[in-house]
């Protein structure tokens, strides 16, 4: 299962 | 007060039509430095910061201010510049507009009426990276519409001497291969393999202005952000891409 991270994560 | 003159309105076309394609607003923040702005795209998944220092305009005069741009109706206004069309843009400030005004022959000007978007500026975030392969855009480009036929994702990988960007479909495969001593790279840095998948269609947005005879430069981790940076007409272009994993 792939997933699309936001940048928000890396923030 | 905000004046500046651009020898090429065709050049910063591309420049808008990019930050079109991934932004629905921006709000250029004006000095006597030059004009920077940086935005998030809707999703959140892409940033983009734009830069254009003073030099890079053939006359520039401006004070602070914070001008708020809707994207799609500058584009429309830009997608009208002609070959040898200079451009200037100036604020007029009592009717809280932006002239944009194209230059050759005679003056055409529209005058794009503004948002307030002051406080919605964006943070660019510090991240660090020890992989950076330096590519001539146009290779970058062909790669990345060549994986568009087969997936809607791409794996980027770097290791000290190659640059990869594979996609896989359920029947078909592609794969683009740089080493160091091709000539599309320029160079490639890093002392470790790093792997990150992205989505092709902002990947496909990101590069929208690059031609041939840019240089890209990308920064590149595992599951990390990848960071983009090309320069158009003296326009510094940056991206933030977030990567997609698996769960």
């Amino acid at each position: 299962q792939e997933k699309q991270l936001t940048l928000d994560n890396f923030f | 007060m905000f004046k500046a003159k651009l020898e090429s309105a065709k050049e910063f076309k591309k420049v808008v039509d990019t930050m079109a394609t991934l932004l629905d607003e921006i709000c250029l923040q004006v000095n006597e430095e030059g004009v920077r702005a940086a935005a998030m795209d809707p999703s959140h998944v892409a940033l983009l910061s734009l830069n254009i220092p003073r030099i890079a305009f053939e006359d520039y005069q401006a004070d602070e201010h914070e001008i708020g741009i809707e994207l799609e109706a500058f584009k429309k206004i830009m997608n009208r510049a002609k070959a040898k069309d200079k451009l200037i843009l100036e604020l007029d400030e009592e009717r809280n507009r932006l002239n944009v005004i194209f230059e050759n022959q005679g003056k055409r000007k529209f005058s794009l009426s503004l948002l307030d978007l002051s406080g919605a500026t964006t943070k660019v975030p510090e991240l660090e990276y020890h992989n950076v392969i330096t590519i001539k855009g146009d290779a970058l480009k062909e790669a990345l519409k060549d994986a568009d036929l087969i997936s809607d994702h791409v794996i980027m990988r770097a290791s000290p001497y190659e640059f990869k960007i594979e996609a896989k479909g359920d029947l078909n495969d592609f794969t683009a291969e740089f080493s160091s001593e091709d000539d599309a790279i320029i160079s490639i840095e890093g002392e470790e393999e790093v792997k990150s998948a992205f989505n092709l269609e902002y990947l496909l947005d990101m590069v929208k202005g690059v031609s041939k005879g840019d240089i890209v430069k990308l920064y590149l981790g595992n599951d990390m952000p990848l960071k983009m940076e090309y320069s158009l007409a003296g326009c510094e272009l940056m991206f933030l891409l977030a990567p997609r994993i698996e769960e």
